[in-house]
């Protein structure tokens, strides 16, 4: 589904280089669940940025479904993104003047079913319903907790059923019993509808819901090995 | 040092009432390290708003050395922060267009220590140091990874060593090695310096380090108790 062969980021801020990326090459097949870990400042959120088609690469290839797409134009891109693919963004990234179901309600505009308003905001409520906040549709960002911010940004990730979700420590602001019940729905979306998961964390119990671990270091990686599951 | 006493907070949406705290009433020495935790939506940042002095209860008493202040006006409640309190947030609230040791050296200008700019530059610079971020510097928020940012918070919370330090999941977006650095500098500034400090965390290993865990579930304390420490 997904190849990357030596994907360099390096970022340029005045005369100096910071090299962030340093080499990065793997492997994904459709249906996995992986887990990406590393420290503080390894390059994890940057490799999701190119991996989720929000940046490019300074080098190297990205084949997505058998199409080299580290090139494409900034509109090519965001076409595909809307497609194709669920991002959760490590700050969430929620439109702040909209409300919790509007927010979520927003990726089906892009969705070739052509839903009415009111079964657009319907199924928004059933997707917030299914991150237990159905009594939240209508508070705006600013009035939710860090946690319910990040259940937002979940559901509206799920909400066309992309066949990849990107999930940037999605269970960051969660205590342990909602984390749980998060990364449950995970794993039956990757069981039942087969959406391949590639989920950014720093906690090792969420790291063993996955199937496969990838570890970076300073912007290479060191282990990429099946993970010895439950 | 504090005081609360059967402290309220409901929200206001059109017509509906939002009760998010219900009755809080705690007592909290100086010199105390403790952790707050509950689930998400539970009341935590609530609580640590109101303790932090950003925000008013709409009904209970808050002493704070001695003084009842949750009459104060906005003026009043911010000479206090900038004087005696540090506060890490759950979303950083890193000023965007300020690099890392600009956004740290801020709260300087409050200090009554009138330091030189080139002063206040070198201990922002200290300070970052002590997080790991001796070579980001000049890098602004966007340019900084979310454990970076959150790091940066930190460090900015910490620099007028402040005699109490509210930090709401300051260790959300860290690995667990930067994370135990973190907590271990959080010990070290109780142990010397005497920092009364209160963290929310969902992380019960950031929950071991603390002196005392206080539990909140729906806007109500459901424990006070001493940590089985190591
Ligand atoms: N301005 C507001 N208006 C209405 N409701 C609000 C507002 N701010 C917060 N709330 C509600 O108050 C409740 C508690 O929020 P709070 O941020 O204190 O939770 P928390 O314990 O910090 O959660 P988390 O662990 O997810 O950060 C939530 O259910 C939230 O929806
Ligand atoms: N726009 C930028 N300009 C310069 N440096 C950047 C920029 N964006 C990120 N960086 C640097 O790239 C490195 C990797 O950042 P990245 O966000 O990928 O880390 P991460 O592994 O996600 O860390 P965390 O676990 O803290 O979220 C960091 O050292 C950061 O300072
Ligand atoms: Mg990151
Ligand atoms: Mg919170």
């Amino acid at each position: 589904l997904i190849t990357l062969h030596g994907i360099e980021k390096t970022y340029q801020m005045g005369d100096i280089s910071v090299p962030v990326l340093k080499g990065i090459s793997l492997a994904i097949r459709q249906g996995e669940l992986i887990a990406l870990t590393g420290s503080s400042g390894s390059g994890k959120s940057t490799l999701m940025n190119i991996l989720g088609c929000l940046d490019r690469p300074t080098a190297g290839e990205y084949w997505l479904e058998g199409q080299e797409i580290s090139q494409l134009s900034a509109d090519e891109r965001a076409l595909l993104r809307n497609r194709k693919l669920g991002f959760v963004f490590q700050s969430f990234n929620l439109l702040a003047r909209t409300s919790a179901i509007e927010n979520v309600a927003m990726p089906l505009s892009y969705s070739t079913e052509n839903l009415s308003s009111s079964e657009a905001r319907k199924r928004a409520a059933e997707m917030l319903g299914r991150v237990g906040l159905g009594d939240r549709l209508d508070h705006y960002p600013s009035q939710l907790s860090g946690g319910q911010q990040q259940r937002v940004a979940i559901a509206r990730a799920l909400i066309n059923h992309p066949p990849v979700l990107f999930a940037d420590e999605p269970t960051g602001n969660l205590d342990s019993r909602t984390s749980e019940e998060v990364l449950q729905m995970f794993e039956q979306l990757n069981a039942e509808e087969g959406i391949t998961i590639i989920m950014v964390t720093h906690d090792p119990k969420v790291a063993g819901h996955a199937k496969q671990i990838i570890r970076i270091e300073d912007g290479l990686i060191q282990d990429n090995a099946a993970a010895d599951g439950p």
